[in-house]
């Protein structure tokens, strides 16, 4: 499954949903993660630096090195295709050609194969790279955040997954809304979890709470699942697996 | 003075920080704060929305309208240049003129005098829109969260300051960096302080603490020191605009 983590708002936890999914997921099949963000946060997250020589997902998507030059694996098992401040060239760069929107399809095309579940972590704003994504995607997962204003980036997003049903990619699914960083005791989550409920265009996943455990997590390079045992906190990655693995059987 | 917000980091609290230092300057003297981000979370926080036949900042950039046609006075006396989703055209479009690092600049010089302070509230990532502001700004504030990774974002944005000191525009001076979201008691806001306070090339301000009030006055369309007068949120505010007017004097 090719799932692409998307929201044009900034902060919202697409890179730790990132990480903890695909740290789950790489337990039941081989997973990739793939960091589309110049910024590198999903990489720094699996304790990975690129070194100044070192190619990633800006090389990759321009052409000047293989998929499986680039690919590392992590030491939880996880593989990582990595980026750095090089990424933000790529976007002046792959508008110059054509076939600007399909260039992440077209370099995945065969990962299928090779990767059971592959992840990609899009950067915030509405960019070529976001787009590249979703026109290379099977699904989107769509974290929200728990916080007033969660909703209106909500809707922004619809619209480019709407966008690019139409013209790119006709066959991309919403997999649904990840509510995250709740504090289920607060007037403002109770609000936010309330309206995203009240809707029936897709599916709201069990909330991801908020604990400092996930930038912990991240700062030690370890997917959350080895890293704590807290059940409030993986009961709701577990479920959001399981729904994964049902959407697979169809 | 011209001041940009800027963090390349998404939701570090760059709009509640415009927001606020605006709402408060505007008590001192003319002030205009400038939604860069079609994402429009700072025109949302004003209570403005823009029409489909309303002209905003990306008309605005690409000279379909002149400054005093796109410039709205908001309720609490704060001049607004509004953003919206036709935003997210503006940067493909001036990429493709000559003078694209300082459409904003010339769009602005009329400002001058007209306003005492302007503030531009940046986009999260390291685009076009930024750049301007930067290439435009006398001063740079820039908000950090209190984070694990938070440094990692801060020198991602020094490095691009550096970049246009260099190449674009050599006046432009830090004004520093504005904590935000702290939760004093935590150890991961304190590791964060300190790691601040040991660097010596440029202020810390007292940090922003992390407070409901800020999202329910960008819901209620308010400033936050009209919203509240709960001294631990306006003091680190008020600190800061005495030392936006001492520079002023210099
Ligand atoms: N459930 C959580 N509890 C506590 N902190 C969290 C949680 N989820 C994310 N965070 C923290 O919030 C910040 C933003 O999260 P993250 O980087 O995952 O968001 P993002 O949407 O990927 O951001 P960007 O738009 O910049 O890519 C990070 O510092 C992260 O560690
Ligand atoms: N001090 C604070 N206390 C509580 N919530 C806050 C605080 N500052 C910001 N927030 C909330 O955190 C979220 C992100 O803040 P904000 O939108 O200001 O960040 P940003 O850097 O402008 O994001 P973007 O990168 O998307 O432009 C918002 O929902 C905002 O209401
Ligand atoms: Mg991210
Ligand atoms: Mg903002």
């Amino acid at each position: 499954m090719f799932l692409a983590i998307a929201n044009h708002k900034g902060g919202v936890g697409k890179t730790t949903a990132t990480l903890a999914l695909g740290g789950l997921l790489s337990e039941l099949g081989t997973c990739l993660v793939v960091d589309l963000d110049p910024q590198g946060n999903l990489t720094t997250g699996l304790g990975v630096e690129l070194g100044s020589d070192q190619p990633g997902a800006y090389q990759w998507l321009t052409g000047q090195v293989t998929t499986a030059q680039v690919i590392q694996k992590t030491a939880s098992g996880l593989y990582l295709l990595p980026a750095d401040g090089n990424l933000s060239r790529a976007e002046m760069e792959l508008l110059q050609k054509s076939g600007a929107f399909y260039t992440l399809r077209d370099r995945l095309a065969g990962c299928r194969g090779q990767f059971r579940y592959v992840l990609m972590d899009c950067p915030p704003s509405r960019g070529l790279l976001t787009i590249n994504a979703l026109a290379a995607a099977d699904y989107v997962l769509i974290p929200v955040q728990c916080q007033f204003f969660a909703l209106k980036g909500l809707s922004a997003l619809l619209e480019t997954v709407d966008h690019v049903q139409r013209r790119l990619n006709p066959k991309l699914h919403i997999l649904g809304v990840l509510p995250t960083m709740a504090e289920m005791q607060t007037i403002m989550t109770q609000d936010v979890l309330n309206a995203l409920n009240a809707q029936k265009n897709f599916p709201v996943f069990k909330p991801l709470p908020k604990s400092v455990k996930f930038p912990e997590s991240n700062l030690a390079g370890e997917p959350i699942h080895r890293y704590t045992n807290e059940s409030r906190l993986l009961e709701p990655l577990l479920e959001l697996v399981k729904f994964i693995q049902r959407q697979e059987k169809l």
